[in-house]
């Protein structure tokens, strides 16, 4: 069988199905400053799982204020920086009117996604964390 | 805050796979 960290190498997704990868590539995210960009993919996939239902309106919400919160609205933050304007407004008004679909930060997950994809993922897999673990 | 920030670290851990 394959050892899971030459899995991890082969695509994002089984970097991602990983507890030890998730982990190894949060410490290394960590060091580089940008965690971030990993909690809320994963708070973005949480949400989505909520079901919206009546019991759980009150929780989707401050859930998704929280998102909003954490990672959308200070513009400083490395996930809000590499989320579009448009996409950022969408969620806003979604969160101001209380209107909040499971799928309401699907497209910011996805803008998030690329820049993993593009950036860290390959500089992960490049690092000394990755190396030494391998 | 802090109930804020379980309700976000829950989110983020449901989001996980549980098993290897």
């Amino acid at each position: 069988p394959t050892p899971p960290y030459l899995r991890w190498a082969g695509s994002l997704h089984s970097l991602l199905d990983d507890q030890d990868g998730i982990h190894l590539f949060r410490t290394f995210l960590k060091q580089e400053g940008c965690a971030d960009l990993l909690d809320f993919w994963f708070a973005c996939s949480g949400f989505r799982k909520l079901e919206p239902c009546e019991s759980n309106e009150e929780k989707r919400l401050k859930l998704a204020k929280a998102i909003y919160k954490k990672y959308v609205l200070d513009g400083q933050g490395i996930v809000s920086r590499q989320i579009k304007p448009a996409t950022k407004s969408f969620i806003k008004d979604c969160v101001l009117k209380q209107l909040i679909d499971p799928a309401v930060f699907d497209q910011a997950q996805t803008e998030i996604q690329s820049t993993i994809e593009e950036n860290s993922y390959p500089l992960f897999l490049k690092s000394d964390i990755y190396l030494e673990y391998t | 805050i802090d109930s804020e920030d379980d309700l976000l670290q829950e989110c983020i851990s449901s989001a996980m796979p549980k098993k290897k």
